[in-house]
């Protein structure tokens, strides 16, 4: 199946954007924890925190664009993502990650590791699809 | 008078991307 694309870049990734945990408390993107997703996700009634493993990282069709393949959840659902390279995922135990964690700092100002293949990162699933 | 300057607040969920697992059945 084609991957879906995450081709643009947010603005919430820039450093000291303020998010609001399911608690409602307010944090910079910067500090987050990986405990703050599971328990936002603990307290969320529709989504829940799944696990994703980086499987593969291609070079898409257009420059500075990935390819990334997970496998999502105990199952390892294969799911494909098109994502600009400089696009940050949370990785659990380590923080925000990106293919390409130079131009991540240069364009956002935030702190990234490499994305690597086996790194897991946290992802959401609906929690009726469960 | 000047109003405050409203800071955008998001959601913890817009940070995490969305992966539905395929449905094999």
């Amino acid at each position: 199946s084609p991957p879906s694309s995450l081709a643009t870049l947010p603005p919430f990734f820039m450093r000291g954007s303020i998010i609001q945990l399911a608690d409602g408390e307010l944090k910079r993107v910067e500090d987050l924890k990986t405990e703050d997703f599971i328990q936002s996700a603990e307290i969320s009634s529709e989504l829940k925190i799944d696990s994703s493993t980086v499987e593969r990282i291609d070079t898409g069709q257009t420059p500075n664009v990935v390819v990334i393949q997970f496998g999502v959840g105990e199952l390892k659902a294969q799911v494909s993502v098109e994502v600009l390279m400089e696009y940050p995922f949370f990785v659990f135990g380590q923080g925000w990650s990106s293919c390409c964690p130079d131009r991540t700092t240069r364009l956002f100002e935030l702190s990234c590791a490499k994305l690597c293949v086996g790194d897991v990162c946290v992802s959401l699933t609906l929690r009726s699809l469960g | 008078n000047v109003e405050p300057r409203s800071v955008p607040v998001f959601p913890w969920h817009s940070l995490v991307p969305f992966l539905a697992p395929t449905q094999s059945d």
